[in-house]
């Protein structure tokens, strides 16, 4: 499963 | 968080910390590529769009720095000490890596909003920004010190994410595959470099290429 928007790297 | 990422953060804070006291104490942005510098403001803007809707203290932070001191370099090299740019070293075809970004990101985003393509847009950018300042080495055969010295922080931070993807990997099963993938290519693009810092600026010899 992606990461599907979860940006909470920089 | 764990301390391969934090590793790599502050040393993302340390690169732009060593090209803001380079142009600042030497009154010169000789050596630097205008065209990388560029890019990044553009990864960044278009990569923390989300500083609109989403708040974290240490992301959110961090977002607002790497976005001013990326604008505060573009205007030192473009305003103060424009006369010591060199255009004519500064040659590589950057449209070529923000299409191929573009192309990538339209082709394979996560989801298909703006916001999304514009994220996988920034990584695939940020992944080849440094290829203009390689190249800009390359041409000139030989890099100031301090110039090696803030390339190496700048790739050490992407190469620090590695581990990082790993560990989250491992102990979360986080997976971001398009993040994963392009901060392997930045690293690996970096390879040479990090081989040529090693064995002659660590020892103390001058950065030249062969």
């Amino acid at each position: 499963e992606g990461n599907e928007g979860n940006h909470d790297e920089l | 968080m764990n301390i391969f990422r934090l590793a790599g953060d502050l040393f993302h804070l340390i690169s732009i910390f060593i090209l803001i006291h380079k142009m600042t104490t030497s009154k010169s942005c000789s050596g630097i590529s205008f065209k990388s510098q560029a890019l990044y403001l553009l990864v960044y803007v278009t990569r923390y769009l989300d500083l609109f809707w989403t708040f974290a203290l240490y992301n959110s932070t961090m977002k607002i720095i790497f976005i001013g001191s990326s604008a505060y370099v573009l205007h030192l090299m473009t305003g103060p000490f424009k006369p010591t740019h060199d255009p004519n070293i500064d040659t590589f075809k950057v449209r070529y890596l923000i299409g191929g970004a573009a192309i990538l990101a339209l082709l394979f985003p996560y989801k298909w909003t703006p916001a999304e393509v514009l994220w996988t847009f920034s990584i695939w950018l940020e992944s080849v920004a440094i290829l203009p300042q390689l190249f800009m080495v390359q041409r000139t055969g030989a890099a100031e010190t301090i110039t090696t010295h803030y390339i190496f922080a700048l790739g050490a931070y992407r190469a620090l994410y590695i581990p990082n993807w790993i560990y989250r990997y491992l102990t979360s099963t986080f997976w971001d595959p398009l993040s994963i993938i392009a901060g392997v290519i930045q690293t690996v693009l970096y390879s040479d470099f990090f081989y040529i810092y090693y064995t002659k600026v660590l020892q103390g010899r001058k950065f030249e290429l062969p």
